[in-house]
């Protein structure tokens, strides 16, 4: 598909011009209220003394995550996806444009809620991150392999209501394992300190 | 755009056979997880003494879902939809050869876990249910608005959890009632037999 290659060409100097200003990016995917907004957050608390960051938040009413991350006090951009459910390279880059890039080490662009096309719509970024939460079911991760295989670190998030909705985290990690026996995967919880410290220290490895 | 055109007189043909053979049609949306597969089999489970009851059950790797309406003893379809994230009426059409249409009374669609794209894919189908779950997050609504204004019931879903989750069920109703102030709204949890006693009359109403 001709979309995709001018996609994936676009991304590609997306990268060109995030490397040039030393900018580690990473594009957090995963399904509608997986804990993506959560989970970006509570990087930004740990490491906005150390680091500058921005965000891109993108979604089809971008505003209402956009704003959790101005209050945190970081440079937010709103992508509006309009009726397209997963962000794409245009927008990013355009996003990129009304951002001051030599004044930022860490850039989190949040994808729209979604473990489907976010496969196929590279952006540009250097690591792609996929959350998946107990509450959406334990076969989820079998249902969507795509994206389990394709992306560089997955977090099964929500490891506290597990009981609540009967769901088994250590299968679903089993699970990711089975569909990319390489990839790292994180149970986090956000009431759980020690689990988000692991989240925090993988995004530090890249840092160094 | 002509793909949506095209897909909207496939879906208006759908929409004359089913009516020709007096199949009552649901389309039934909500974000992956949200207990689309749940609220149908416990509709099925009421309904497979006095109805013919046919599913369609639409995702990427749909076999898994089959699989549990197929244990119900219902005639099941699994409609594949490849890299897309939405069905369309293609799909239904095709679908639809595969079943009996003189032999049914009543068809579920379960669409792809999405709150985006299935607002502008018509499929034939007669009522529109979208589910939101609690778990999602209490935003969700406010954050999808075209899918709750074009829906004809909504369902927020999970309400069994909201405690834990901290989301306010009725804030969510009320989120939804503002969108589209004549959208019957139920609060249904698979562990509250007489909320799905509600869901299961207002198919009912439509039945006779
Ligand atoms: N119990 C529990 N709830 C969580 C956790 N992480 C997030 N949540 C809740 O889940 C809901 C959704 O979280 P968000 O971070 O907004 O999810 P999201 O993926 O950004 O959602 P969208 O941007 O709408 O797709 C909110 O109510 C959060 O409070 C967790 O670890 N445990
Ligand atoms: N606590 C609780 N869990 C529920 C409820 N309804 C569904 N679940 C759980 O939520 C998970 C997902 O339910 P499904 O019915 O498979 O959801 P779905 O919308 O069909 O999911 P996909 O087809 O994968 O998009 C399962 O683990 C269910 O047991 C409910 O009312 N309360
Ligand atoms: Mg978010
Ligand atoms: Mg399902
Ligand atoms: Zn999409
Ligand atoms: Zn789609």
């Amino acid at each position: 598909k001709d979309v995709l290659k001018a996609n994936n060409e676009l991304a590609y100097s997306n990268r060109k011009l995030l490397v040039k200003h030393g900018i580690f990016t990473m594009n957090i995917m995963g399904a509608i209220g997986s804990g993506k907004t959560t989970l970006i957050e509570e990087a930004i608390n740990a490491l906005k003394e150390r680091y500058r960051i921005a965000v891109i938040a993108g979604d089809v009413v971008a505003q209402m995550d956009a704003s959790r991350f101005e209050k945190l006090g970081v440079k937010t951009v709103a992508a509006n996806t309009g009726r397209e459910c997963h962000l794409d390279a245009k927008l990013i880059e355009r996003s990129l444009a009304n951002i001051d890039l030599k004044d930022i080490d860490i850039l989190f662009i949040e994808n729209v809620g979604n473990l489907i096309c976010p496969v196929d719509y590279k952006l540009g970024e250097h690591v792609r991150v996929v959350i998946v939460s107990v509450s959406e079911g334990e076969d989820t991760v079998l249902k969507h392999p795509m994206i389990f295989r394709t992306s560089d670190l997955a977090i099964v998030n929500k490891v506290d209501i597990s009981e609540a909705v009967s769901a088994d985290p250590s299968k679903m990690r089993g699970d990711i394992n089975q569909l990319n026996p390489s990839i790292p995967v994180l149970l986090t919880s956000k009431n759980d300190a020690i689990s988000i410290d692991r989240w925090i220290e993988y995004i530090e490895s890249h840092l160094e």
